[in-house]
């Protein structure tokens, strides 16, 4: 089933950075996610290509496809159209960014075939 | 006020996941 919206995308949602500075979830960019990858000893960034967008289960929901890391590793996830993915170098995006913006306030792009969005491994897995 | 993590602003990707 999809993933229900999680309330740090609300706009204003304060978020803690991994050297502890404190950010709204708005001003984020793609170098926060770099930075705090880099001195985190778990996780890294991985890029991550949107290849396919299809309906989902159900009406709210979409099915995308990712293209994920170096290997390209391909990776379904369902979600609600308004669940925001961050784009580099372009920031929040989604299938539906005028619902985004009217449940969350948070100003979106549209998330298209082709966008690189960030994403999370474990670095033992590399 | 609450204060969220910045990896739960991104998914975790892995092949497992995939299927």
């Amino acid at each position: 089933s999809p993933v229900a919206l999680p309330p740090f995308f609300m706009r204003g949602s304060i978020i803690q950075l991994a050297d502890g500075e404190l950010k709204r979830v708005e001003d984020l960019k793609t170098e926060d996610f770099i930075q705090s990858a880099e001195i985190s000893s778990e996780l890294k960034i991985d890029s991550s290509t949107v290849e396919r967008i299809d309906s989902g289960q159900s009406p709210n929901a979409v099915v995308i496809q990712f293209s994920v890391g170096e290997l390209k590793a391909q990776v379904c996830v369902e979600v609600l159209v308004e669940y925001p993915f961050f784009v580099f170098g372009q920031g929040w995006s989604s299938c539906c960014p005028d619902r985004t913006t009217q449940l969350f306030e948070l100003s979106c792009a549209k998330l298209c075939v082709g966008d690189v969005c960030v994403s999370l491994t474990l670095r033992s897995l590399r | 006020v609450p204060v969220f993590p910045w990896h739960s602003l991104v998914p975790f990707l892995e092949p497992s996941q995939s299927g």
